[in-house]
């Protein structure tokens, strides 16, 4: 062990183990949580050669590979619990990224939000066989965030009782699904549906995209990879182009919305149901966020405490770079904000639990609060993360450019939160426009609840500046 | 009828205080900002697009807020004496440095004076101070294990150069010692010229 780190070591003033049970929710979660690491760590179907080395069909096929394997030792293991799910999956992914992450984050888990208890006998054996790979194909090419503004149609035919769905225009052609390109063979495609002439609004349908046998494009499918990005080597984001493709009336997801027969529409409780997938994932992106700047915090402030540099005193050995003051104010609020977005994590995860269940019992009183502070948290600790991780590899001077770092990588890997399931500005004006409606509330005499109920203190006192 | 609150730059209470009260100014800001818009255009949309610095401005606020309740709020929890003040120390230090970073909303909010903004700037070199001895520990806390990390320089046990020696080793350019675009042209360059 090289000195100076032992040194560091040596001289806490707490105990580490402490703190890791509180960060991980108690030393029984740590056990269970270290345990599983060593499954992953341990398991030699999970070697391979370092991916920096390898072009990007080989890290595509490497990490097919790992997901599969992993699928299987899950099986084999009977790991269930979601939490311990998560666990397996990120000691096996590492740094990277699997090209099945959205079907199991958001395929399966609209299914589930949205299917009818009918739907879901016809679809879990399917997705348990993994005989279904799917995909969550919101984003189309010239439209983002603003899904009102997407262009894929779903027109119900009662003649035959089938959706016809079709991507108009090439704005409108679905782009960026994860394991879209090449690995999934059906998606949850978000269209405008169309039925009796009337158009109401985006609703989401499972589309089969390639055959289960064969695995090849069916009829009317345009699918592919969209290329190389800026990171995410070992995904196939993919693109997708609908030319009347039949689909039958059970593939729209039809637990709150429905289209009867004979195309009778019947309206969901609330819109903002159509997009609980993408909420449950901003709640997740806030604990994302502390996990990706806590590694970037760990290399850096080891790597600070090891590397010696110039000299503060005249004559003196070189200090450790941790003893600038400089570099302590570039890692140390980072540091704390590490930490802050972890409990922040923790927080918006119960929450997202406590208000789904209740939305699934007819609740839907707090969805509004939810959905804002999921929005606005997202973009806030995405930003903070994103830049901070760029701050921790410009602080380990010419080694963080290098690949072994991995600061490059925990770089690329994260900075697209900042843009997907959202572009970050336009979910801080959702966020605004729930602050603006809740301080219209406040000044018309209503009380608030939640977050936002200082919006009625604010109404009735003010703080003022005093010496300290 | 008016209050006035103490800012406490050393309570993290205090703290929570002044981050609600900063936020509640700038969704009033906004607000008000977007009413008056309202009242010179005649498009809710125009309005809205006209006010949507200040918008995100105050969305970025009330999640600052949030985030600084549930870090205190985090802190009733922890009875580990040691780690409870090294966890405080770390609350207070992102409290104070989101002040400094964001000093012209506390200032323009009436919740801080100049003075008490240098006197914030002391206080975050004096928390970084604090932190120092346990920054090491602070990030061990994370236990990510060397085979989840894979970094050379976050190694656990410090030995960075070598692993990053090795990791050069593994390089496929080293796989031969002269690489065969010597031979396809430098060699043929140098030869011409």
């Amino acid at each position: 062990m090289n000195a100076d780190i032992r040194r560091e070591r040596e001289n806490a003033s707490f105990k580490t183990e402490v703190l890791t049970h509180i960060l991980d929710g108690g030393p029984e979660k740590t056990k269970r949580r270290r345990e599983i690491e060593n499954l992953v760590i341990n398991d030699p179907g999970f070697q391979h050669e370092d991916l920096n080395f390898l072009s990007r069909s080989e890290r595509y096929d490497a990490a097919v590979k790992k997901s599969a394997w992993m699928i299987l030792k899950l099986r084999e293991y009977g790991i269930s619990d979601p939490e311990e799910i998560f666990f397996y999956k990120s000691t096996a992914q590492r740094n990277y990224n699997d090209p099945m992450d959205v079907h199991f984050l958001m395929f399966v888990r609209s299914l589930w939000n949205m299917c009818t208890e009918e739907q879901l006998n016809k679809w879990l054996p399917l997705i348990q066989s993994y005989s279904a790979i799917g995909t969550y194909a919101q984003t189309e090419l010239g439209h983002g965030t603003h899904i009102r503004g997407l262009e894929t149609t779903a027109t119900y035919d009662p003649s035959t009782q089938e959706f016809v769905l079709n991507s108009p225009t090439v704005t409108s052609i679905k782009w960026w699904p994860g394991g879209l390109g090449k690995t999934s063979n059906h998606a949850v495609v978000l269209a405008q549906l169309y039925t009796q002439g009337n158009c109401h609004g985006l609703h989401a349908f499972i589309v089969p995209i390639r055959c289960m046998t064969t695995h090849k494009p069916l009829p009317g499918v345009v699918v592919g990879d969209i290329g190389p990005k800026f990171g995410f080597d070992e995904v196939d984001n993919g693109f997708l182009k609908l030319e009347n493709v039949r689909i039958p009336r059970e593939n729209m997801l039809m637990k709150y919305a429905k289209v009867e027969p004979d195309g009778t529409y019947k309206k969901p409780p609330s819109d903002k149901l159509t997009y609980s997938t993408m909420v449950f994932i901003r709640s997740m992106i806030v604990g994302e966020s502390a996990r990706s700047l806590s590694k970037a915090c760990m290399i850096a402030i080891r790597y600070s405490a090891v590397r010696h540099q110039s000299e503060l005193r005249a004559g003196e050995p070189e200090p450790q770079i941790l003893d600038y003051q400089t570099q302590q104010y570039k890692l140390f609020p980072l540091l704390a904000a590490a930490y802050a977005f972890h409990f922040m994590g923790q927080y918006m995860i119960q929450m997202y639990h406590r208000i789904s269940g209740d939305i699934s019992q007819g609740d839907f009183s707090e969805m509004s609060e939810l959905h804002a502070l999921s929005a606005g948290l997202k973009a806030f600790t995405t930003w903070v993360a994103t830049e901070g991780i760029e701050v921790c590899r410009m602080a380990c001077g010419g080694h963080g450019y290098s690949r072994c770092s991995r600061l490059p990588d925990i770089y690329v890997t994260f900075a697209p939160t900042c843009t997907y399931e959202g572009e970050n500005t336009v979910m801080m004006l959702q966020t605004a426009r729930y602050l603006v409606k809740s301080y219209s509330q406040a000044s018309a005499g209503q009380k608030l609840s939640g977050m936002v109920s200082y919006l009625n203190e604010s109404q009735q006192h003010h703080l003022q500046a005093q010496p300290v | 009828t008016a209050r006035s609150t103490v800012v406490n730059i050393n309570d993290l209470t205090s703290l929570v205080e002044a981050y609600k009260l900063r936020a509640a100014k700038l969704v009033e800001l906004a607000a008000k900002n977007l009413q008056h818009e309202l009242q010179l255009k005649a498009s809710k949309e125009d309005a809205w697009n006209n006010t949507s610095i200040e918008l995100v401005r105050a969305s970025d606020a009330h999640c600052h807020y949030v985030v600084v309740k549930t870090f205190a709020a985090k802190l009733t929890e922890v009875h580990d004496a040691a780690v409870h003040l090294a966890l405080s120390t770390l609350a207070l230090l992102y409290a104070l440095h989101g002040m400094t970073e964001n000093s012209g909303d506390f200032l323009q909010a009436g919740l801080l004076t100049v003075p008490q903004l240098s006197q914030v700037s002391q206080r975050v070199k004096e928390l970084l101070s604090q932190v120092r001895p346990n920054a090491v520990a602070l990030v061990d806390a994370f236990d990510y294990r060397d085979e989840i990390l894979d970094s050379a320089l976050g190694r656990y046990d410090g030995n960075v150069y070598e692993s990053m020696f090795e990791w050069a080793q593994k390089s496929p350019l080293n796989q031969t010692e002269v690489h065969e675009s010597y031979h396809k042209y430098l060699k043929p360059l140098q030869s011409k010229l």
